[in-house]
């Protein structure tokens, strides 16, 4: 699932959905630009979970993960990876 | 399924709250749903459940109903070739799982005749919210997380998750332990397959405590396929067979049939390209091993295939006429074929016949010990998963590999369809009890699990956990052990989890301190584990608290089952409830020292009525 740019989807995990769900989004992404700077494009950005937990799934290099991983309020980082049905 | 309900001793005729299970809507997340099969007719189905806040992803090829009530598809990436952008099911997997669990009555439901029989789901009346995560090259963390997120805010009751990661992950690195443990704070159990990896140790990948990860065994049906050769001579093999060759056959062993670049080292194994499909053309070909539907392209015209295999516990579907036979048959043949100038046979349809030494866990089913957390047992129990009749779209392969067979009902084994069962099972519970958490759900269906025979399942509890659900006893389980949220913290906490962490996952003021720090022997958890290391001597005790769950006073008295060499204790041993929820704590203590490399104990608390067992488990680790 590798871009040609060697991004690949995160998913940033940041428990507990917040009390103000509609800005959540808006939360995520001054987070993103803030790690990845301005090549940020909003497009990298898959989903935002915020109806029942908080977090995003994004596409990142290996070296934003890291970066975002050691940023307050947030929980795990990793790699969105492949599961098979039993 | 047209038997493993009965063979659960779930009759049509089971006494069900069935207002209360039409309002119970089920997250199936899977490869989504062919609504138009039969089993999800909603003749009789009333509106949606008042609460229910999903959405149905309808278009011009897909139309939701008053049975599944909800359908949604998740793909976050390029969507491969061939697969559908909406909740429709063109693989089978999620028709036939989401009709395992709600599945209306459909009667002379069959595969060709196979399995013939009135299929129905374990909760006829409940209702179903299709989630799909799964396409044509696996599911995504990303997709499953969304659909965690969307079904605990659309209201579903239960979630139903037969699916898994390769490895075994840390809990909050892991999408299904994340999605479910949200699932949990808001009192919706997440059902989980233990995988199909066995019978390797260490291969169950559904490790996180708050959801029961379940193991599949048989049922008492199995199927069967007889070949008969020339010479009058019959061998019973195995396999779901639903062409019948009528004629004799010219039969051709793999290995004088090699393909160009291959010799009969290699052909004899059927190995793709192996074999020389111009020499099996119209012939019946014997090959020294099994494998997948896959492999038949590459025989060309062959009429049919015997495989040989040890283990032939579960049967599968083939593209053409086969049987997996054991090594003895197969070897009887090859003098057959010897001793005859023109060998031939011919592969019946197969037939059904009563397995006596059901239930047993099926050999791929995952097996234990749990990776992450060696002291909490993985699998928790075990429910049907071999041979399952279910729901099927048309458009589905059969076998897996596209025929000319077109089916509303397909057979097929999986630790994917045990974890319906337990869903189904779960439902059945809540709708008794719709207030119980999902920790006293899963209590139940443990600790009223029917024993399992360790002399069939060398693994013991890494195998089948506390063995195989009974849900005419889960739903009158007398106590139960309960845990909430906090305590799954204080698990979290003991696992190396910091505050910070867990605060987040909360959403409260949760924090890992000295006397907040979880033992992980602590968790209240409805069976033992106990892992040691070869030199060491077991001396561990478990604290654990019971909750009642029958009105009235009632006395619980401790008994313990262990083998020599071990001394399990419980203190007290008599545990007096004054009516329903009244709890009562214990302490249970393990010493001494291990022959085995798995030793099983139990221990039951019973009041002359109620059983309430779990197993106690110790192994040597490494």
């Amino acid at each position: 699932d590798s871009n040609d740019d060697g991004r690949k989807i995160y998913i940033v995990y940041m428990g507990s959905k917040l009390e103000d769900t509609a800005s959540a989004h808006l939360y995520h992404r001054a987070m993103l630009e803030e790690v990845v700077g301005s090549t940020f494009a909003p497009e990298s950005v898959i989903y935002t979970y915020k109806r029942s937990f908080n977090g995003f799934a994004v596409k990142l290099t290996e070296e934003e993960a890291l970066k975002i991983a050691a940023k307050e309020g947030v929980v795990s980082v990793f790699p969105s990876e492949k599961n098979h049905l039993h | 399924t047209t038997r493993s309900w009965d063979f659960l001793g779930i009759s049509q005729n089971v006494p069900r709250v069935k207002q209360v299970e039409s309002n119970i809507v089920v997250g199936v997340f899977d490869s989504g749903i062919w609504p138009e099969n039969p089993s999800f007719n909603d003749d009789g189905f009333g509106p949606a459940p008042a609460n229910w806040r999903g959405t149905c992803q309808a278009s011009t090829n897909f139309r939701c109903n008053r049975k599944i009530i909800g359908a949604r598809a998740y793909r976050s990436s390029t969507l491969p070739p061939g697969d559908v952008r909406s909740p429709r099911d063109t693989d089978g997997h999620g028709t036939h799982t989401a009709s395992t669990v709600a599945g209306v009555l459909v009667s002379q439901a069959s595969l060709y005749g196979l399995g013939v029989g009135t299929a129905r789901g374990g909760v006829p009346p409940a209702r179903i919210a299709v989630y799909k995560i799964c396409w044509s090259d696996g599911c995504s963390d990303a997709d499953i997380l969304a659909a965690f997120d969307d079904a605990i805010a659309d209201g579903v009751d239960i979630i139903s998750l037969s699916v898994g990661g390769k490895v075994p992950q840390p809990y909050l690195y892991n999408s299904i332990a994340i999605g479910s443990f949200h699932a949990m704070k808001r009192g919706i159990l997440t059902s989980n397959s233990a995988g199909n990896n066995g019978p390797k140790s260490f291969t169950v990948t559904s490790l996180s405590p708050w959801l029961p990860t379940v193991a599949a065994s048989s049922s008492d049906r199995k199927f069967v396929t007889q070949v008969l050769l020339g010479n009058g001579n019959t061998y019973q093999g195995v396999s779901i067979n639903t062409f019948d060759m009528r004629n004799q056959y010219p039969l051709i062993y793999a290995g004088n049939a090699p393909s160009i670049g291959f010799n009969s080292s290699t052909s004899r194994y059927c190995y793709e390209d192996s074999v020389d499909p111009n020499l099996v053309r119209g012939k019946i070909l014997l090959c020294d091993s099994t494998f997948g539907p896959t492999v038949f392209a590459s025989f060309g015209g062959a009429a049919g295939v015997l495989m040989q295999s040890n283990t032939r516990d579960h049967a599968s579907s083939y593209p053409l006429p086969a049987s997996v036979l054991d090594p003895a048959g197969g070897n009887n043949i090859k003098r057959y074929m010897s001793s005859t100038r023109a060998p031939t046979a011919t592969i019946f349809k197969s037939t059904v016949v009563r397995d006596t030494s059901a239930p047993v866990v099926v050999s791929f089913s995952s097996r234990g010990p749990n990776y992450v957390t060696h002291d909490i047992l993985k699998p928790d129990s075990t429910a049907p998963g071999v041979e399952i009749l279910a729901a099927w779209p048309p458009v589905a392969p059969i076998s897996g590999v596209r025929d000319s067979r077109s089916a509303l009902y397909n057979i097929i084994s999986g630790t994917s369809m045990s974890c319906p069962h337990v869903t189904a099972i779960a439902v059945h519970i809540k709708t008794f009890y719709p207030s119980w958490s999902p920790a006293a759900i899963k209590s139940a269906l443990m600790t009223t699990a029917s024993p399992m025979n360790a002399r069939f399942n060398s693994d013991a509890e890494f195998a089948y956990g506390s063995g195989h659900v009974n849900p005419l006893k889960a739903v009158d389980p007398g106590l139960v052990y309960d845990a909430s949220e906090s305590d799954y913290v204080k698990f979290l906490c003991g696992e190396g989890y910091t505050t910070a962490m867990v605060r987040s996952t909360t959403g409260d003021n949760s924090a890992c301190t000295s006397g907040n720090i979880g033992r992980v022997w602590d968790l209240n958890y409805p069976s033992f584990a106990l892992s040691i290391s070869r030199s060491q001597t077991a001396n561990q005790s478990f604290r654990r608290t019971l909750t009642n769950v029958v009105s009235g006073a009632s006395t619980y008295r401790a008994s313990i089952s262990a083998p020599q060499g071990l001394s399990i204790s419980v203190n007290p041993s008599v545990l007096s409830f004054n009516g329903i929820g009244d709890q009562k704590s214990f302490t249970l203590t393990v010493r001494g020292t291990v022959s085995q490399a798995i030793v099983s104990a139990s221990l039951v608390w019973s009041d002359g009525s109620h059983n309430v067992r779990s197993p106690i488990t110790v192994y040597v680790l490494g």
